[in-house]
This record gives C-alpha cells, structure tokens and sequence, in this order.
C-alpha cells in the first residue's frame, strides 16, 4: 500500500534528524534493536544538546524551529566532539 | 566562543598557506582574493602572518572537494554541509576543504566564499563552534556584505585567547550581538511590518510577532541582502502595504516583504531640504495619514495622500510631543506613538497629545 504522507514525512524528519546528530552531536546509533528505548532515549538527549547550543527551545522533540535550523546551511566540522 | 578540543593551536605565529585548486564558478583571481580577505580577518586581530606558498606542503592547505574525497568526511552535495577544516597540526592539520557542489560567489547569491572560508579558518586556528548566532564561528551560515564584515567580538575574544592580541597599537574590536533582555539595548530603527514588530539594531533585526512568546534574532540581510546594517529610521505605510527605510541620506521600499526595484532614493525626493543629511527616527498615523520624520531636536510632517511635505514645519519636538529629548527610534501600535530615547521608552496619546507612559526599551520582549 502507498505510505500515507503522513508517515512518509516522518520517517524522513526521523532521517534528517538521526544523520544530523550523527554528523555534529556524536549521536551512535545503537544496533540492538531491542533496545529500542534507549536509542529513543539517546536521541531526545542529543537533540536537547543541539536545541540548547542554538538557544532554541529544549524539548527534545523535533518540532518546526529545530527542523528550520537542521536545514539551514551550515559548516561540516560537529558542534561538540572531535 | 569554543576552542577545539585539546586546545591545539600552532606553535609558531608566522604560517604559511597554499590554493591547491580553484572551482569553475569564480574568476581565480577572486578566489585568491577572498582567501586572502579571509586570512586578514584573522590576523588583523593577531600577531599571526599567513604567507602564500606553491608547489610545496603548506600549515594550510586550500582546496575544492567533491562527495568523497578520503578524508572520512565525505561532502554532501549542494546545500547542507558547505565546508569543512581540520585542528591545527601535521599533514591534514589546518587544511580547510570547500565542496565543490555548492554555488560559491563572491557576493550575496550563492555561498559567498570569503564568509565560508574565514570561518573555517577558525577551525584551521583552533577554534570550535560557537554557540553566539551573531559570530563568524556560529555553525549556520549567514551572508554579511563583505564589504561591511567586521569581526565580531565573541570571535576576536575567542582567537586572541589562543595566540594572544595583535601587535597593532589600538587593539581592533568588533560587534556584540544584540540580547533581547539586555537592560542597555538600544534600538537604531523600529516598524511594525504585517503586525508584527521589526526592531534594527547594527547588522541585526529583532523581530516580535504578536502571537509569539519568544523574540526572534536575524541578520537583516538574512531577509534583504541588498539592504545596509545600521538602519536609521523605518516606518510602515499601512494602506500600501510599505514599509520605508532611511540611512543617511537614501531611502528604501519594502513591498510586502521584498524590497522594491529603483531604491534606494535621495530623502529629498520626500522633501527635506538639503540640510538634512540623515532621518533619526519616522512613524506614520495610519488615521490620519501623516508620517512623522524626527531629526535631531526636529521633525518634519508629511503627508502620505498628497506626497508631499505640510508646509510650517521643521517644528521643535519638545513643543508637540513634549520632553522626549532626540528620538532614536519610534512606531504606533493600536493608537499609541512609542518614542525610544536610548534605554527609555515613551508612551504618547497622538489625541490627548502628552505622554502617558514611560517604559524601559526592552518591554515588548516579555524578558
């Protein structure tokens, strides 16, 4: 079945955000997929870490100022880390 | 500002640099040329030297990459990741890559490549990103006339914290990025615009939309990349849907958002005569469709249906508005005038004709 739009924009919100913490905030995907809780833990932390470097509001969540600035374009080197 | 971490700087101040080759979409001299420009913001603040090399290794090594180019940070294609450098060090240390995907120019269209660079060069140099939106180290781009670039503070503080002050005698400074809740900020310039509210400051515009709680911090050219830092005066033309902007002695149109073809203007096509060399402050009544120009201890009334200025005026400030002293900045908001005068801010009843408020400059910010 065609994957509702929905959905569709999800998964690729959840892409954009899960490659751009990878790039600059160190975020490791952990490759057990049952321990699903962490990662989703994990990820809210390191998103709360990148909406606090940029002064957005930290909720953790990804909502329209953070996804604007995860488009925005920006500089290669990561924002914390080597 | 943040340094890499490890702190790792170079160990001697005069380095050395090399072009190792140059994209199709810009003259090579003007590639040369913003490299060069982008090395001086950093060692007009240092006593650091950079000297061009060829054909042999150089600390900093410049060039155009495509996708993956074996350094374990591939480039992404056009938009998205622009550019990246390396920590000061051996081999790859320094080295700055620009990807080869992406529209680099050297003016507002594009990438301007002398923002792009001098900003990776801050990584050649050791520093890290910054978490100021007002710095050049801020990870996000943002396009500032180059002609008008000064290094901000948060920056020179960052790097002369590293490699120490510049052997200059006057040590250069830079600007502070505006804080919303800053009790000392001033205003250059203020308008509403579409109900919202537009306040200049510098290079930045402060934007207060009704419906939202938090204040928004923009480079005007982020919006208007032909437009100038250090907006004067502003004034929105509710029944045209304009909004004019004064420095010095020109003046430009918004329609809508966008700035109109054919500006900027001599003020004088207003009507001020040839003394007037530049407007302080504007607002216009939408009841009654006459603008309000503030100059110096005067102000000039015109009239927006004829086009015209009213005759009788200059008049003095202080004989209709009352001890307001020079006006910085000044808008109307549902009936009342607000006249910034540095921290203060007056509120001030056009019928009853005095003020009836006195506010801190900062009160539209919910700080």
């Amino acid at each position: 079945f065609p994957v509702a739009p929905e959905t569709e924009d999800e998964g690729k919100t959840l892409q954009l955000v899960e490659s751009y913490l990878r790039n600059f905030y160190d975020f490791q995907r952990d490759h057990h997929p049952h321990l699903r809780s962490n990662n989703e833990n994990r990820l809210v932390e390191k998103l709360k870490e990148m909406q606090a470097f940029f002064g957005l509001k930290v909720t953790g969540k990804p909502d329209l100022d953070t996804l604007g600035m995860m488009k925005k374009p920006r500089c290669g080197v990561p924002d914390i880390g080597r | 500002y943040v340094f890499t971490a490890g702190n790792p700087k170079w160990k001697k101040n005069n380095l050395t640099y090399r072009i190792l080759n140059y994209t199709p979409k810009m003259r090579q001299a003007d590639v040369e040329e913003a490299v060069r420009k982008a090395l001086h913001v950093w060692s007009n603040v240092t006593p650091l030297t950079f000297q061009r090399v060829e054909d042999k290794e150089a600390d900093i090594m410049i060039s155009f990459a495509y996708r993956d180019h074996r350094d374990n940070s591939p480039f992404d294609g056009p938009n998205g990741q622009l550019a990246h450098a390396f920590q000061p060090g051996e081999g790859i240390g320094g080295d700055v890559h620009l990807d080869e995907e992406e529209a680099w120019t050297k003016d507002g269209r594009g990438y301007n490549l002398f923002i792009v660079i001098a900003h990776e060069l801050g990584h050649s140099l050791g520093l890290s990103h910054s978490s100021d939106p007002g710095a050049l180290m801020y990870p996000a781009y943002s396009y500032t006339d180059p002609k008008e670039f000064l290094l901000p503070q948060d920056d020179i503080d960052g790097i002369q914290a590293i490699y120490g002050q510049s052997n200059a005698a006057v040590q250069p400074t830079g600007p502070i990025t505006p804080q919303a809740c800053d009790p000392n900020l001033t205003f250059d310039a203020i308008t509403t615009l579409r109900g919202e509210i537009m306040f200049f400051k510098g290079r930045y515009m402060l934007r207060k939309h009704p419906a939202r709680a938090e204040t928004e911090l923009n480079f005007i050219s982020l919006f208007w990349p032909n437009l100038p830092s250090g907006i004067q005066a502003a004034y929105e033309n509710v029944e045209r849907d304009e909004v004019l902007l004064f420095k010095e002695d020109k003046y430009w149109v918004l329609r809508g958002y966008d700035v109109a073809p054919g500006y900027p203007k001599p003020i004088y096509r207003l009507g001020f005569p040839k003394t007037v060399k530049r407007v302080n402050a504007a607002y216009s009544d939408e009841t009654t469709g006459k603008t309000y120009f503030f100059v110096a201890d005067r102000y000039w009334r015109y009239d927006e249906n004829k086009r015209s200025m009213d005759h009788g005026y200059p008049r003095k400030i202080v004989s209709d508005f009352g001890k307001i002293g020079r006006v910085d900045a000044a808008f109307q908001k549902d009936g009342h005038v607000y006249f910034f005068h540095g921290t203060t801010q007056f509120q001030f009843d056009p019928r009853a004709k005095r003020i009836v408020g006195r506010m801190k400059s900062i009160s539209w910010f919910n700080c």
